[in-house]
């Protein structure tokens, strides 16, 4: 039996309308830790990482781990019927073949049961290991989809340099160049406009500006974005969901032949 | 000019 309240449910609208266009289909595991999801996108060079920890809801029951296979598109399209302060339950039993998303307006005079079917999902499950990044560029999430969107009116790609000075983002594309400098700003009354960029070594790497555009979609869940880089390793953006977990993003870079 | 890697490259898969 698995039974999860959410209180703020619009976050769980937020990661879906962030991760469907990325993600077909995917696993979500539940463990007493929380609720979870590992998927790759198709061409298998980006990587969706959401973790929502088990004390962030309000009622979190779990009898045993729990791997249920859904359509992200379905269950956005599901989400969506959810009210923005409605509260959220996801219901399952155990070896069901279907979930129940339970959404309860916050006054209690409205209430809506939406059932999905799950679907059995064979994945690869990679094993990340916790990496020391060697540059962590952390800026406003809206600055850095400004940035993304920007750019890939432009080019194709982004370089992406840190170095002492600040963070620069780069592109080339037939109609010329572009570059945006961002430099650190540890703004004390406004922390969510900070930029703090902490480097151990400059780093240099290029990525699809695609997917860098896809992975912007969740700038609406945090005002700060978190960019880890380390040479020759995927890119990490990270999106944190209230003090109850993250959406995180891996990209692989581009090698130059 | 660039090739793609793939995320297999960069993590062994569990």
């Amino acid at each position: 039996m698995l039974e999860l309240r959410l209180v703020q449910g619009s976050l769980l609208k937020k990661v879906m309308e962030s991760i469907k266009d990325l993600v077909n289909d995917a696993n979500f595991d539940c463990s007493a830790t929380g609720f979870s999801l590992q998927a790759m996108d198709s061409s298998h060079v980006a990587l969706v990482s959401l973790l929502l920890r088990s004390e962030g809801f309000e009622h979190y029951r779990c009898d045993r781990n729990l791997s249920m296979g859904m359509n992200l598109g379905n269950m956005a399209k599901m989400l969506k019927c959810a009210g923005n302060d409605d509260i959220v339950t996801i219901k399952a039993d155990d070896g069901g073949d279907c979930v129940t998303f339970m959404f309860e307006s916050p006054n209690q005079d409205k209430i809506a049961d939406f059932e999905m079917k799950l679907m059995d999902i064979d994945s690869e499950h990679l094993g990340i290991p916790e990496t020391e990044y060697e540059a962590i560029v952390r800026m406003p999430s809206s600055e850095f989809a400004r940035i993304c969107k920007d750019l890939s009116t432009i080019g194709d790609t982004v370089l992406i340099s840190v170095t002492k000075e600040g963070v620069r983002f780069s592109t080339k594309g037939d109609i010329g160049t572009a570059n945006i400098v961002c430099r650190q700003n540890t703004s004390v009354d406004k922390p969510e406009e900070a930029t703090i960029i902490e480097m151990e070594t400059p780093v240099s790497l290029t990525f699809a500006l695609r997917y860098m555009n896809s992975f912007t979609k969740a700038t609406p869940l945090a005002t700060q974005v978190t960019v880890s880089l380390s040479s020759e390793l995927p890119v990490v953006v990270e999106y944190k969901i209230g003090e109850m977990g993250y959406l995180r993003f891996y990209l692989a870079p581009k090698i130059e032949e | 000019q660039f090739s793609q890697e793939k995320l297999q490259d960069f993590y062994g898969v569990n």
